[in-house]
């Protein structure tokens, strides 16, 4: 599996 | 298409079909399993249920809202990560959001979104960016308490 860094993910969507 | 992809979407298309009148166990089942057995399963089982909740018909959205909620009862800490993530947890504050999807989505939707997220915060205190969203939603009013 690809070594995922802390980044993977986004940014909190504001509603 | 790998196997493990189609297999999950075959089986989250049964989980969540609009025509069932009682919730097909057997697939739910199988949907868990899979989600935890298979490499990547994770990833792909968070990514199709994303799109199922999304889903214009109430009765799928609503299913597949379940079993959100059943495969993080059953399927363990890595599942709750990823459902943890900024990734998933936007795709089901869209369906909140009148800036999004908010006004195209059925109260009930809504509701049970709200609930999971609630009900989340508490069972699942590492995973702190529920409680973020949650904040957020409160903060631009999307939530009265």
């Amino acid at each position: 599996p690809v070594i995922r860094g802390f980044s993977d993910d986004e940014p909190l969507v504001i509603a | 298409m790998d196997v493990v992809t189609t297999s999950l979407e075959a089986l989250i298309q049964r989980a969540t079909n609009p025509q069932n009148q009682k919730p097909d166990v057997a697939a739910i089942e199988a949907f868990c399993v899979m989600l935890t057995k298979e490499s990547e399963g994770v990833q792909i089982g968070t990514k199709l249920l994303a799109t199922h909740i999304q889903s214009l018909n109430e009765s799928e959205a609503l299913q597949a809202l379940s079993l959100l909620d059943t495969c993080m009862k059953r399927c363990g800490p890595l599942f709750h990560a990823e459902i943890g993530k900024f990734r998933f947890l936007n795709e089901m504050i869209k369906l909140v959001s009148p800036k999004y999807l908010g006004g195209r989505t059925t109260a009930s939707v809504r509701q049970k979104v709200l609930q999971l997220l609630y009900a989340w915060i508490r069972e699942y205190p590492r995973e702190t960016k529920i409680k973020e969203a949650y904040e957020m939603l409160k903060k631009q009013g999307v939530i009265e308490e």
